[in-house]
């Protein structure tokens, strides 16, 4: 398992 | 619900308006598409895998390339995407959390600079599980792999790019710092030996730093666990070191090969060089090498990933008479050759593949280093991963590219090249200090300091 919702916060 | 690959055209605004999941082997996914955004107005919606972007396949990126790679599209141009609806593989992706997920190999040393921070030194290996820790760019979530394979601490280390500038702003200072002596008393003391723990720790790193500027290691490389597709070369510690190397060769001539040492250029010492190892193995034989630990450790670094077998002593009167029995005419000092293996064993048993004890009579201890040599050969290595797809018979080749390893030598262990006068049983044979030495090679050890 992961720390974070594996994806990027920000959007690109 | 479609697996047919779509195309989507739209012109970049500020941003693409994505946030993307998944990376490496699972593939690139939309976890979701910002409302009003050019991606949302051609339908682009959360669950689709993004095949391509322009001329960019996105098959094998990390999530932390792929967002790199949208962020620098210059806005106001036409962006092309192929994608393809895969909500099944996409669930399954969010609820088991995987993404990222990928070996690497450090190629320099690095001081933790936060508290979730992980050190390292040159040659860790990590299991890297996400590219963009919390989401944002910079840093890696990563899990230190030990040497038995074993996942240990969980941590982050820098990015990609990151790494890069760390990198080369080491090897800056450790080339001004004036970290790298040289000169003759350098040279001596480089060939004296590695006296303290400490020391050889230090002049160990220093070989590897410069060994990576040589080869033009990355900081990071991408490696996979896979057997070694060539004979592995040997490297036996212990009192009784030169007989089993002997034996092997002359019993086993098929399968072992000592590896020839020749003089260092302008010195008295031996160095083995990595290119007759890498021959020995062309023939599909283990080359047998008499070197130092810290040769152990430089060939190692450079992925020739030797099996190193520490004959362990039981007691000297033991090894005395077993030295006695095997090579009745050997004048070496079985009392030092204990004391040497008692050293090794205090300061660099993190070398040691296998031990083998040296108990009994018999011939059981030499069927046991050949039963360890054969049960390593078949045990995973890392391995670098572009070299993970080359056919067995080329590989040798790139295992020790020119680029990689111009001048490759390993130093010798002198045990092999200077038979010494036997002084079992005299109170004085120490010279030179060595008795306070944690670890000193003992034909060097006669001579005298410049």
């Amino acid at each position: 398992s992961k720390s974070g919702d594996g994806k990027n916060s920000v959007w690109i | 619900y479609s697996a047919e690959p779509r195309v989507v055209q739209f012109v970049k605004a500020k941003s693409v308006g994505l946030r993307l999941a998944g990376g490496n082997d699972v593939g690139i996914f939309v976890s979701s598409v910002q409302e009003g955004s050019p991606a949302d107005s051609q339908g682009v919606r959360e669950g689709d895998q993004i095949l391509q972007v322009n001329d960019t396949s996105f098959q094998h990126l990390t999530r932390e390339e792929a967002v790199e790679h949208l962020m620098a599209l210059p806005p106001g141009e036409e962006v092309t995407l192929w994608t393809q609806s895969k909500q099944d593989i996409y669930r399954k992706m969010v609820s088991s959390n995987v993404g990222d997920s990928f070996y690497i190999r450090t190629h320099f040393d690095f001081e933790k600079d936060t508290p979730s921070g992980l050190s390292f030194v040159r040659g860790d290996v990590f299991h890297v599980l996400d590219t963009m820790y919390r989401g944002r760019l910079g840093s890696w979530l990563a899990v230190r792999v030990g040497r038995d394979l074993q996942e240990q601490d969980r941590g982050i280390i820098p990015n990609h790019s990151r790494a890069e500038q760390i990198a080369s702003l080491e090897s800056v200072l450790k080339a001004t710092s004036g970290a790298n002596p040289s000169g003759a008393r350098a040279e001596f003391w480089k060939l004296r030996g590695l006296r303290g723990a400490k020391k050889m720790l230090r002049k160990s790193r220093e070989d590897l730093s410069a060994l990576t500027k040589q080869g033009r290691y990355p900081p990071y490389e991408r490696v996979v666990l896979k057997e070694a597709n060539f004979k592995r070369p040997v490297v036996i510690l212990g009192p009784i070191a030169d007989i089993a190397v002997q034996k092997l060769s002359r019993e086993l001539p098929e399968l072992f090969e000592i590896a020839p040492s020749v003089p260092r250029d302008g010195t008295s010492s031996k160095v083995i060089k990595l290119d007759s190892v890498r021959q020995i193995a062309e023939k599909g034989k283990h080359a047998l090498l008499d070197i130092t630990p810290s040769a152990v450790e430089r060939l190692n670094y450079v992925q020739y990933y030797p099996v190193v077998v520490f004959c362990e002593p039981e007691s000297r009167p033991g090894v005395k008479a077993m030295r006695q029995w095997l090579a009745p005419d050997s004048r070496k000092s079985s009392r030092r050759l204990c004391a040497q293996a008692n050293k090794m064993k205090k300061y660099c048993s993190h070398l040691f593949t296998a031990t083998v004890h040296l108990s009994g009579s018999g011939n059981a201890w030499f069927q046991e280093i050949q039963d360890i040599i054969r049960t390593q050969q078949s045990q995973p290595v890392w391995t670098t991963a572009e070299q993970a797809d080359v056919a067995p018979e080329d590989s040798l080749d790139l295992l020790n590219p020119p680029s990689r390893v111009a001048s490759g030598y390993l130093t010798c262990d002198s045990r092999a090249n200077s038979d010494y006068d036997d002084t079992d049983g005299e109170a004085s044979a120490y010279t030179d200090g060595e008795a306070e030495d944690p670890y000193d090679q003992p034909g060097l050890a006669r001579s005298s300091e410049p």
